[in-house]
């Protein structure tokens, strides 16, 4: 199905989680 | 600011480096495109590291690659 949470998104200063499922 | 180099994110760990990339690809970004800045950029960063550090050097890749993908995230939210 499609995934309404992709993509991360990215905000400056704070850590980006997008590659934590890897 | 200092360029961001192989070199120093190699001395960093993965999701460090990909923070790090994400900070200074960030306001390039939302230059173009303000509200979607965020988004875009978490997209770029799925994209090789050795690759984000040639667009930083290279405006017009990065500006190509942030067009690309707009044009994805659009047909994704369509």
């Amino acid at each position: 199905g499609s995934n309404i949470n992709w993509p991360p998104e990215f905000h400056p200063g704070v850590p980006w989680k997008g590659l934590q499922n890897i | 600011q200092e360029p961001l180099t192989a070199s120093l994110l190699a001395g960093a760990p993965p999701q460090e480096q990909k923070q790090m990339l994400g900070e200074r690809i960030y306001p390039v970004i939302h230059e173009m495109h303000p509200t979607l800045a965020g988004k875009i950029t978490g997209m770029l960063l799925e994209i090789d590291n050795s690759e984000l550090l040639h667009m930083l050097e290279s405006p017009e890749s990065l500006h190509s690659k942030v067009e690309e993908a707009v044009a994805v995230l659009q047909a994704h939210q369509a």
